[in-house]
């Protein structure tokens, strides 16, 4: 399933 | 990491040179809103507060130092340096980002991730970013005719978060657990920002010679 992951993106 | 993402960081790495090159080596903000550097800068400074903890590669913490320092330079130049902040016209410049930013902070504080305090700043940096072009493009739209430096700026801004969509479609269909929905609409809203002034930056600029571009 898909979940928010931690931001990895700037 | 994917090209998308890494052409999108490049373009507004691109956004930032073109900037401080204009308002540095011209002298001059002339056409540039002061008031969507400040935006700027309040989401960069918002948004990369987990810079102290969220430690996800040394590339996103380099550039999170950098899109800090770049926005507030730019900000600190238009404001106080001489002779660019006799160049800022606050009666044209003079779009109420309250009004951009207290929406964007309920929004931050009803819609967000995990409903911690970072995550509501994160969230309300999101959304702020969506609609920190706008007193620029309002500036542009009194002033009619666009000065090439700055049409150039505003072409690699809304490049940059055109090419993080590709990224995130990519990403999407890449990865079975990723999930960014808050990203995906503020990304959309801001990428749609653009579409206008795009059309009449790719009229201006067919064929070659660089005709300024117009908005009407």
């Amino acid at each position: 399933t898909r979940k928010p992951e931690k931001h990895d993106e700037l | 990491m994917n090209i998308f993402r890494f052409l999108g960081d490049m373009s507004h790495i691109l956004s930032f040179v073109i900037l401080l090159l204009k308002i540095t080596q011209g002298k001059s903000a002339a056409g540039i809103s002061l008031r969507t550097q400040e935006l700027y800068m309040i989401v960069f400074c918002s948004r990369y507060l987990d810079l102290f903890w969220n430690f996800s590669s040394l590339y996103n913490s380099f550039l999170k130092v950098v899109f800090i320092a770049c926005s507030s330079a730019i900000v600190y130049i238009i404001r106080f340096k001489s002779p660019q902040k006799d160049t800022w016209n606050p009666e044209l410049d003079n779009f109420p980002i309250q009004y951009l930013i207290g929406p964007c902070a309920v929004a931050g504080l009803l819609i967000n991730q995990d409903w911690t305090p970072f995550e509501m700043i994160w969230a309300f940096s999101i959304y702020l970013e969506a609609v920190a072009i706008l007193p620029q493009l309002f500036l542009l739209q009194k002033q009619g005719e666009v000065e090439n430096l700055t049409s150039h700026y505003v072409a690699a801004l809304g490049a940059y978060r055109g090419l993080y969509l590709m990224n995130w479609v990519y990403r999407y269909f890449t990865e079975d657990d990723y999930l960014q929905r808050i990203v995906w609409f503020a990304g959309t809203v801001q990428t749609g920002l653009y579409i206008d002034f795009f059309y009449h930056y790719y009229q201006s600029k067919r064929g070659g010679l660089s005709r300024p571009v117009k908005l009407p």
